[in-house]
């Protein structure tokens, strides 16, 4: 079996937000409950579904396009159902196969959902065919149960199914231990100085500048007032080497020194920081580059290719920089990609923007503080086009940040696992 | 060399589970030995002959239904 990761608590609500058509809602319904029944035999877990409001695992069928899914299905056949990792919760079906119960014909709804949940409870493709988990559907069987590599899972994640169970409570969500961070901020950097210590292509496409102890946004039309970078992520030290976000995962990894930092939105997942051991220290920048749902990590002159979701083998790496990214410069100071693949590196005052072939593009390196920061002029006006730095975020308390504070809850998986050990 | 339409959906298949990389650097084209390597993991994984070549029971095994995630394995965690 492999774990993709694990809910920190054990007691799950779900909620089915549309059933097929192909069977009675009472089958359908019952397939479904089954299915978490499975699982709920072998580990402490429990499910409790609710008819409306937010639940932990969404269930619901969606076909060819969906406008809430970017994974289309392809019609009969084929890909069958999709999951999210935790804690993300969602499991969709394919509505176009032929969803049946207690039947050779079509595709059985209870054994896909018991997968499909597998996968949303933390665990990945297992390499045994016979197994839930298998990647292959392999048909109907009437006296199913769960194979031995599906139980031993399931419980390397929640451990095994005790009597004591229906008595406990909700565990807390424990808050994480967070070392202390410097009470002296380093002087206010200017935006329009050109340097960047990261920058990240964030959550709900957000784009942030770090610098020194302060972090601020970067839109079209102007910046961010500047924060303390603790002050947005409790117990994230300021002066880092290199920051990235990764939509597959919904991850935001940070890096300095030999550490690296993983928070989902604004909340630090339990166990970090952790040391990096399996990449270099001290990294020049991060990025994660859409076309391959890849970690790009790059220092000196080499970068190292991380697959968040899948054992990488970093014997080869560190690789060339330039052996892929055509025209950029070694020890780049921060680097960000775009969703449509292209990608941007940065050093000193300049930015260098690679096309989807990883080539610079003609008329780079531009200057970071007229095409980033809507500074008026390098050298005679260091002015944000869009004013002043608001005087108020020199003093900022995690008071005056609170609404982006308040966010999902943080993993408790270890997706940096391959770089840290 | 050109791929006909099997070799290409098989290629497409290993691509969209996991098993193939597009290459990084150079060419766009796979290499026939990374080609023969994604299949013989498939194969090892799918419980098939493992041969590294496109063959019958491999083609079967690619065209049954099956999960839209991907697929950790390679000669390493094989291994």
């Amino acid at each position: 079996y492999l774990l993709l990761g694990r809910w920190r608590k054990k007691h799950l609500t779900f909620r089915i937000l549309n059933l097929p058509s192909t069977l009675p809602t009472h089958t359908a319904r019952a397939a479904v409950h089954q299915a978490f029944q499975y699982w709920s035999n072998v580990a402490p877990l429990t499910f409790r579904e609710v008819q409306a409001g937010r639940a932990d695992i969404r269930l619901s069928f969606h076909g060819r396009k969906s406008l809430y899914c970017s994974k289309n299905f392809d019609g009969p056949g084929r890909v069958l159902a999709h999951a999210d990792i935790p804690e993300l919760g969602s499991v969709h079906f394919d509505e176009d196969e032929l969803w049946t119960e207690g039947t050779y014909r079509g595709v059985n709804l209870r054994i896909i959902a018991a997968h499909e949940l597998g996968h949303a409870l933390g665990l990945g493709h297992s390499r045994y065919t016979q197994a839930l988990m298998a990647p292959v559907y392999a048909g109907y069987r009437p006296y199913f149960k769960l194979h031995p590599d599906d139980v031993a899972g399931i419980q390397a994640l929640y451990g095994k199914k005790s009597p004591e169970i229906e008595g406990e409570e909700e565990e807390e969500a424990e808050l994480p231990t967070v070392p202390p961070v410097p009470t002296q901020p380093s002087p206010m950097p200017d935006p329009c100085s050109g340097d960047l210590d990261a920058m990240m292509l964030g959550p709900h496409g957000k784009t942030y500048a770090f610098k020194g102890d302060y972090v601020w946004t970067v839109t079209e039309s102007g910046l961010g007032p500047l924060f303390r970078v603790s002050a947005l992520w409790e117990g994230l030290p300021g002066n880092l080497d290199a920051a990235v976000y990764s939509p597959r995962t919904q991850q935001i990894y940070f890096f300095k020194g030999d550490k690296v930092w993983c928070y989902m939105n604004f909340r630090m997942n339990r166990g970090y920081p952790k040391k990096l051991n399996r990449v270099g220290p001290s990294l020049d920048a991060a990025l994660y580059w859409p076309l391959n749902q890849k970690v790009f990590l790059f220092k000196g002159s080499g970068y190292w290719q991380w697959d968040e979701l899948a054992p990488t083998d970093f014997s080869r790496y560190p690789k060339p920089i330039k052996g892929l990214f055509t025209g950029v410069p070694d020890q780049p100071s921060a680097a960000m990609s775009w969703r449509d693949g292209r990608v941007d590196f940065f050093k000193g005052k300049h930015y260098w923007r690679l096309n989807r072939q990883l080539q610079v593009e003609k008329g780079y390196p531009r200057d970071i503080a007229q095409n980033w920061m809507h500074c008026r002029s390098q050298t005679s006006d260091h002015t944000p086009a869009s004013g002043d730095t608001p005087a108020s975020a020199t003093g900022t308390t995690v008071d005056t940040i609170s609404s982006p504070m308040d966010t999902t809850l943080n993993t408790d998986h270890f997706p940096t696992d391959a770089i840290t050990d | 060399p050109a791929l006909g339409p099997a070799e290409k959906e098989a290629v497409d298949y290993l691509l969209q589970y996991g098993y193939l990389e597009k290459p990084l650097e150079g060419s766009d084209f796979f290499r026939p030995e990374d080609i023969m390597e994604a299949l013989s993991t498939f194969q090892e994984a799918s419980e098939l002959p493992v041969s590294g070549q496109l063959d019958g029971a491999t083609r079967v095994r690619m065209r049954q239904p099956r999960c839209g995630l991907e697929d950790p394995f390679n000669q390493k965690t094989l291994k």
